[in-house]
């Protein structure tokens, strides 16, 4: 494995967004990853529709919350195609699930896979060289705060109430880390990305790692 | 407006989050070449953290089937 792997800097990563008053992380996280996976498997990096998952991924609550995994399983149950960001815009409000006619450009799904790596990191590493950025859900109460640097406290593993998008890693200096895209804008952290200590499930952020199958 | 009501209530909370990041602050320790973790203000000093939480702490973990096992494919299931 190399010491330093980021999707970003490939340029496989769309633009960090701001989800502003509305808590569909979980959409937020979940569309990352599919953009991501569709770019490299060769298409052109697009922006895709986080307010159809909000507004179609019945299983999840739209606004007030949702599941990374379950919006994977959604999408892989009913082969939904993801419109562009510009044709089904975000509304910042759940609404009611739009169906546009078929149309020539949608991204579908051929399955995904969800994982417990609490364990085991370096496996975590693997899946993120193999298939593309990965959803994670995180405990981020203390992020609230968050400027910069590495987190290494405040952080509990198992009280996930958060979901982001891990697009790389770090490991040329003493303390290895995570590269994690979030969704509150470029204002927040270091340009709206978070960097989480490796190797100790820091922040839960081995506990439910999801990503699509291309 | 400054001096109004949910002016007030807006500054206190957002004092009480200068205390917090410097509570956060103490605690970060700095290694040999990596920056450690620093808290301060931003666009969210002035929620309190249940506001903060309610607002955007909002995705979990369900009791689906597929959530929590040490390994799930689709395509192994296939």
């Amino acid at each position: 494995l190399p010491l330093r792997f980021d999707w970003k800097e490939k340029k496989f990563v769309t633009q960090v967004k701001n989800q502003l008053s509305c808590g569909a992380c979980w959409a937020f996280s979940i569309v990352g990853a599919v953009e991501s996976a569709y770019a490299i498997k060769g298409h052109s990096l697009e922006e895709l529709s986080v307010q159809q998952v909000i507004d179609c991924s019945y299983l999840d609550s739209g606004c007030n919350g949702g599941s990374t995994v379950s919006a994977l399983h959604w999408l892989n149950q009913t082969q939904t195609k993801l419109l562009r960001a510009s044709e089904y815009t975000y509304k910042v409000q759940t609404g009611l699930c739009h169906y546009f006619r078929p149309t020539e450009f949608g991204v579908s799904i051929n399955g995904y896979e969800a994982y417990d790596f609490s364990c085991c990191e370096e496996e975590m590493m693997n899946m993120l060289i193999n298939h593309g950025p990965l959803a994670v859900i995180v405990d981020a109460v203390s992020w609230q705060d968050y400027l910069g640097g590495i987190i290494q406290h405040h952080c509990s593993s198992g009280e996930a109430n958060h979901a982001v998008l891990v697009t790389g890693f770090d490991r040329t200096g003493d303390i290895p880390f995570w590269i994690v895209k979030n969704s509150w804008g470029t204002t927040w952290g270091k340009d709206g990305y978070v960097y989480i200590k490796m190797g100790e499930n820091m922040c839960g952020i081995a506990d439910v790692v999801s990503f699509p199958l291309m | 407006k400054v001096g109004s009501k949910i002016f007030q209530k807006r500054y206190q909370i957002f004092l009480k989050s200068l205390q917090r990041h410097k509570h956060l602050n103490t605690l970060t320790t700095s290694t040999n070449g990596t920056v450690p973790a620093y808290y301060g203000v931003n666009q969210f000093s002035d929620l309190s953290a249940e506001e903060f939480s309610n607002l955007y702490l909002k995705s979990y973990s369900t009791n689906y089937t597929l959530d929590k096992p040490m390994k799930t494919s689709t395509v192994n299931n296939s």
